[in-house]
Parts: C-alpha cells; sequence; structure tokens
C-alpha cells in the first residue's frame, strides 16, 4: 500500500508546472524516504531530478518500494482538476496497474477522485555524478526568470559569465545584443539577496528554449542556485516549499 | 555556431 497526502494541492500543481514541458512520462520511484523523480526529456538535452521527502507529506506511507511510470500530461490535467486549498491523497496498491488522486474540499463534502493507468516504462538507470562547481550563485528566483524571458528575445543562447563581483547575462542576435549584471549583495539569506561562491570564474552559454523550461518553476520559492563549471552540466536548483527540491541539469552549448 | 550535447552518456549508469 501506498498512499501520501498534502493538505494544500498547491504545492503539486506548482511541481507539474515545473515539469510538465519538458518530460512526457517519469517514473515516480516511491520509498519509505519518499518520492523521487530522475529523467531526461526526449531529446536526452536535459536531466531533471526531483525528490520529495516522506516527512514534508503530512500522512505518508510506503510498505514495499513501487516504481511507477506515469503520463506527465495526464497527471497535470488531474491536478488541475484540483483547486490550491484541496487536500491531496495519492494512493496504490502494492503491485499497481493505477494511482488514484483524491481532492478533499475543506467545509465541504465534496470527494473527487481521479484514476489514472500507469505505463510500462523502459528504465533507464540514470546517475548524476559527483561534481565540485567553480561557481555556485544563489538569486532571486523571480529575477532569474525575468533575465531568461527578457534575454531569450535577443538570441538563441545566453551566456552567463560569473566572476567573484558578479554575475552577468548576455544574448547577442541580428538583431541586437542584451546584457544583465547583478552584482552581489552585502546581506545573504534574504529572499532578494545575491551570493555568489566563486573557486574559479566561468563564462558558458546556455539553450534560452531549455533556460524557458526550468523558469516555470518560478513559483516553487523564491531563490533559484545556479551551479556551474567548464564542461559540466549547469545546475538550476529550486525548493520545492520545505518538502524537497528540483534540478533541472543542463550541458553549455560548445562552439563547432 | 553552436552545438547543443546529448546528455544521455554523461548520466547513464551501466
Amino acid at each position: 500500500m501506498f498512499e501520501a497526502r498534502l493538505t494544500q494541492s498547491a504545492i503539486l500543481k506548482k511541481v507539474l508546472d515545473a515539469i510538465k514541458d519538458l518530460l512526457t512520462e517519469a517514473t515516480f520511484e516511491c520509498t519509505d524516504s519518499g518520492i523521487q523523480v530522475q529523467a531526461m526529456d526526449n531529446a536526452h538535452v536535459s536531466l531533471v531530478s526531483m525528490n520529495l521527502r516522506s516527512d514534508g507529506f503530512d500522512k505518508y506511507r510506503c510498505d514495499r518500494n513501487l516504481s511507477m511510470g506515469m503520463s506527465i500530461a495526464v497527471m497535470s490535467k488531474i491536478l488541475k482538476c484540483a483547486t490550491t486549498n484541496d487536500t491531496v491523497t495519492m494512493r496504490a496498491v502494492d503491485n499497481p496497474d493505477t494511482i488514484e488522486f483524491m481532492f478533499d474540499t475543506p467545509g465541504k463534502d465534496v470527494q473527487a477522485q481521479y484514476e489514472m493507468k500507469l505505463i510500462n516504462m523502459d528504465q533507464e538507470h540514470l546517475g548524476i555524478p559527483e561534481t565540485v562547481y567553480s561557481c555556485v550563485v544563489k538569486m532571486p528566483s523571480q529575477e532569474f526568470a525575468r533575465i531568461v524571458r527578457d534575454l531569450s528575445q535577443f538570441g538563441e543562447n545566453i551566456t552567463i559569465a560569473c566572476t567573484k563581483e558578479g554575475i552577468k547575462f548576455s544574448a547577442a542576435g541580428d538583431t541586437g545584443t542584451a546584457n544583465v549584471k547583478l552584482a552581489q549583495t552585502a546581506d545573504s539569506g534574504e529572499s532578494d539577496s545575491v551570493t555568489i561562491e566563486m573557486q574559479e570564474s566561468v563564462k558558458l552559454s546556455f539553450s534560452c528554449r531549455y533556460l524557458n523550461f526550468f523558469i516555470k518553476a518560478t513559483p516553487l520559492c523564491e531563490q533559484v542556485q545556479l551551479s556551474l563549471s567548464n564542461d559540466v552540466p549547469l545546475v538550476c536548483e529550486f525548493n520545492i516549499g520545505e518538502i524537497g527540491h528540483i534540478k533541472y541539469y543542463l550541458a553549455p552549448k560548445i562552439e563547432d | 555556431g553552436k552545438s547543443q550535447k546529448n546528455l544521455l552518456q554523461y548520466f547513464k549508469i551501466n
């Protein structure tokens, strides 16, 4: 028996919004410690690693480890049927063909129940290599989203250059160039602070198309963490409230 | 021009 309940479906709705444009289907690994998804997009250009800890749920029970292949599009459709204040319960038997989603509206005697067929998925065994990053930047997630949206108008790629002084985003195309520089702030730990931990300066270019997928996670938290090193994928990390995180990996563009 | 690397080999566990 697997059962996981959140009193506010809002967080799960936001998680689905953060992955639905990147993943068509994914295996949800459910264990005693929580729910984990590690999946690549169809083009194998990016990887999404998501974790929801069992202690973050209002109720969590997982008697046997389960690997459930789910259609992200269908799951997203189902979660759109919940209002943000609904309690959501996910439930499955030990050898499931389906997963059940139940929505309870507080103060109302209404329960909605949706059953979704699981998918048999080819298991891609994916692992994330341990990496020491040259630069780790924490900045307001809304600021990052705005920069990605703004600069995407001017080119296919965004170049991120990070030094001790600050982080510079730039794009260039036929119509002109765009540059946005952020300096490190005096305060750290505030929602609007910019902090940079740097071993070595980096300058790397990334696809706007994918960065625009990643910023769909912006409503999940106030700060985003960018980890950069030469020749390894960028990590773009958002906390999922107090209960987990979502990390996106993307290889830098290389000169032909 | 710039090209995008496929990451499957980077993340795949054999």
